[in-house]
């Protein structure tokens, strides 16, 4: 429990009024930063742990990517061939979301647990995203399947070698102004 | 024509071709034409030492002057699939957002990316969200108190007290954690965010909520820096979405925010691994 006491008391400061509303000083703000995120990544050895009880897996990987937010993800980039994404929904209910998963432009299969392919689709990765500096340039696309989730999922991606099997996007319209990229600068 | 139709089984939107703005959406029935756009406040540079004169700071939103409404003709790209259909709309260098629609989900999606602000004029930006539906809302819109119930607002008015309101923006903001909401005797049109902003109803049947601030003073009221986060040498960037239901006034629309606002925050974890170790959930 000691990695998921840090994580409490972590939330415990984030509830500071200054952590709330943002009028905390900037060094202040770095250090929350740093405090939540090493109590994150102690707390996903929790959540490994809980995931090999949950399956038949005893020394399962289970990565977390904690840049999904720029649509990022190390793993997928590194590993994009055979990946299992496994969802926990810890509602008491089964639920729905759309899984958005960031991948290189390769056409890709998704199966559920009983080897049933999943409606997916790739999209771009809105360019202005793809502009952010420090953000690695070669995950381009995002996967998007729908996953319905009792209390964990499993979805495999495979690449696949055609271009049959990948329900590709149609661009129906297309207007740009020209695209002036904003180009990196050093600190 | 000059539209431009995106549309689900659920939810048809229609855009001006020749400007890439959104114009029209229809959805539960219900059809209304509502503009979507970016707008800047200036931030106010004042007198720290005179109460009602301050900077705009991290306390306090004091905008200088007028809104600058980004309505020019915009940059955009569609993509039409069958799970998913996106508008990806650039607006200029440093404000971008998609328009999505999910196959089955009730509700369009703003996913809006802004900064690193630029300051290279001297001026602190406060950049806000702005829908402009034809509602004849009577100057009447209600935000959510921390979640729970909708609370009633009334532009330039308080609940006990005739105000003195001598600030026309921020006088009228409130904190907006779940949603903000308004409507007339026909349809409602509410925005669910993502997180707490600052929001409001400026004008009938309009709703704004705030994005993003980069402000160069400090405003004296405690934590002695301007908002000015320099990560990286040139501001933040933020990404965010705001989702947007319209409904009939009279159907109990709020149930179908309720719901929405549950989904929005399902707690997802998503993890990762190789398929050479494939699991069976037990």
């Amino acid at each position: 429990t000691e990695d998921l006491d840090e994580l409490r008391q972590v939330m415990g400061i984030m509830q500071h009024h200054d952590a709330i509303t943002g009028t905390e000083k900037q060094a202040v703000a770095r250090d929350y930063d740093r405090l939540l995120t090493d109590a994150m990544v102690d707390a996903q050895d929790n959540a490994r742990a809980a995931l090999r009880v949950l399956t038949n897996l005893s020394t399962g990987q289970f990565d977390s990517c904690l840049e999904l937010n720029i649509s990022v993800c190390a793993f997928t980039r590194e590993s994009a061939n055979n990946v299992v994404v496994t969802l926990f929904n810890p509602l008491a209910h089964p639920s729905t979301q759309f899984v958005r998963v960031p991948v290189k432009q390769q056409q890709y299969l998704v199966t559920d647990e009983r080897g049933r392919a999943v409606p997916s689709e790739l999209v771009p990765v809105p360019w202005q995203v793809l502009s952010i500096q420090h953000r690695p340039n070669d995950t381009q696309h995002e996967l998007v399947f729908k996953a319905t989730v009792d209390k964990l999922a499993n979805y495999y991606i495979r690449v696949l070698p055609s271009p049959k099997a990948l329900q590709r996007f149609e661009r129906v319209h297309s207007l740009r102004h020209d695209r002036n990229r904003i180009e990196p600068k050093d600190e | 024509t000059d539209e431009l139709v995106v549309q689900n089984s659920q939810i048809k939107l229609t855009f001006v071709k020749s400007t890439g703005h959104l114009k029209t959406i229809e959805m539960n029935g219900v059809s209304e034409n509502i503009e979507q756009n970016f707008a800047i406040y200036k931030g106010a540079m004042g007198n720290n030492g005179i109460a009602q004169n301050r900077s705009s700071g991290a306390y306090i939103f004091r905008p200088d002057g007028e809104v600058t409404v980004l309505s020019d003709k915009i940059g955009y790209t569609v993509y039409d699939g069958a799970q998913v259909k996106e508008v990806h709309q650039h607006v200029n260098e440093w404000i971008s957002q998609v328009i999505r629609l999910y196959e089955g989900v009730n509700r369009v999606e703003f996913e809006w990316l802004v900064g690193p602000i630029p300051i290279d004029d001297d001026n602190g930006k406060e950049i806000v969200t702005r829908f402009k539906s034809g509602l004849v809302s009577n100057g009447v819109f209600f935000t959510d108190s921390n979640g729970r119930e909708m609370i009633k607002r009334e532009l330039n008015k308080r609940e006990y007290f005739t105000p003195n309101v001598t600030e026309s923006v921020s006088g009228n903001y409130y904190p907006v954690t779940a949603r903000i909401a308004l409507e007339d005797s026909q349809k409602r049109l509410a925005l669910l965010n993502d997180r707490a902003q600052g929001g409001s109803s400026l004008a009938d049947g309009q709703l704004e909520l705030m994005l993003h601030r980069r402000l160069l003073r400090d405003d004296a009221f405690g934590v002695s820096e301007a908002l000015n986060e320099t990560q990286f040498g040139t501001g933040l960037i933020a990404r965010g979405k705001v989702f947007l239901i319209l409904n009939e006034a009279e159907s109990k629309p709020t149930v179908a925010e309720r719901l929405a606002q549950q989904e929005i925050h399902l707690p997802f974890w998503k993890f990762f691994s190789s398929s050479n170790t494939a699991s069976v959930v037990k």
